[in-house]
């Protein structure tokens, strides 16, 4: 309402400025936060590197995933949170999100890896996404590719059915295991700098919750 | 539309940003580094309704609380958004992972008389 007046839908006099200012605060909060299905501000415990999320959000950019053009459509990154090797192993683990496994259907998911190679030629690979099985105990392999990894740089695997079938599964984590045959050491080149940490983008659409209509 | 300024009274798009650092969101909200929460505000006398705005609806509703409240209130139409877009968010959420999403019809960029 203008300075002075009342409002003439709800009676109620005009606010002081620094009422009127903290109330809408208030409003944006609310509303951000509902929008997001949120339902408080996460509170961020392992922020990640701004390298690996300028990098990570450039490859993006260069697949051309602008996904969010249309409403529901989200984009997801997980970089990688943790990792163990081996003289000839690596696992590496990505987690993600519970509130996503129950709110959005993952469109397509691909994982990002940086290669080293330790000489020209070619270099075989086999890549497992293991999943736990169902007591929890033990990881078994979702599914193996075997790759032959050529020069060093940025390469990609789908990975879309085996985040799918996490999310189907209640799990949150994801673990890659990359085995390569002769012992070069680790074949990524995450160690030397965040900015080549591995990493997955998932495309997801948000489930418009089921609407009841009053007749 | 007609973005406020001065005393005007008429309906117009009041801009409001809500800055992220100052209310401390900062650390989840990597991008954009505010919100530009505009509302529309003022009068909409007889000779300016009719400007087509987007919730008719909600004008049925609060025509209905103005006459509830005030029998005689010569007002017949109201100030709403006429032009939204989306607010484009990069966020993290609770498990760090980040999160690139819009959500529509966020922003007003015009304001009018229903």
């Amino acid at each position: 309402a203008p300075k002075g007046l009342w409002c003439p839908a709800c009676g109620l006099a005009a606010l002081a400025p620094t009422t009127q200012r903290d109330v809408l605060i208030a409003l944006a909060k609310q509303s951000i936060l509902s929008k997001l299905r949120l339902p408080d501000r996460p509170n961020i415990t392992q922020p990640t590197s701004r390298g690996a999320l300028l990098t990570a959000l450039r490859r993006m950019e260069a697949q051309r995933m602008d996904t969010a053009v249309s409403p529901g459509l989200l984009t997801l990154l997980s970089v990688l949170c943790t990792g163990s090797s081996t003289s000839r192993s690596v696992r590496l683990h990505f987690r993600f999100t519970w509130e996503l496994a129950g709110s959005a259907d993952i469109l397509q998911a691909t994982l990002y890896l940086f290669w080293t190679v330790p000489s020209p030629g070619s270099h075989p690979v086999t890549v497992r996404l293991l999943q736990p099985d169902p007591e929890g105990l033990n990881m078994t392999v979702a599914s193996e590719t075997q790759l032959d990894v050529q020069r060093a740089g940025w390469a990609t695997l789908d990975v879309g059915q085996a985040v799918r079938s996490l999310f189907s599964r209640g799990s949150q984590r994801l673990t890659v295991e990359l085995e390569v045959a002769e012992d070069w050491g680790s074949p990524l080149l995450a160690g030397r700098s965040d900015s080549y940490w591995p990493f997955v983008a998932a495309q997801a659409r948000a489930r418009t919750p089921h609407r009841v209509q009053r007749r | 539309g007609i973005d406020c300024s001065g005393d005007s009274r008429m309906c117009c798009r009041k801009e409001f940003f809500v800055d992220f650092k100052e209310i401390g969101w900062e650390d989840w909200i990597i991008q954009p580094e505010g919100y530009h929460m505009n509302y529309c505000t003022g009068l909409c006398p007889l000779h300016m309704a009719g400007i087509p705005g987007l919730a008719a609806s909600f004008h049925t509703a609060v025509l209905s609380l103005i006459k509830a409240n005030n029998a005689d209130a010569a007002v017949d139409s109201c100030c709403v958004p006429t032009q939204r877009r989306p607010l484009s968010l990069l966020y993290y959420d609770r498990d760090s992972n980040i999160i690139k999403t819009d959500i529509p019809d966020m922003i007003v960029d015009a304001c009018g008389c229903t």
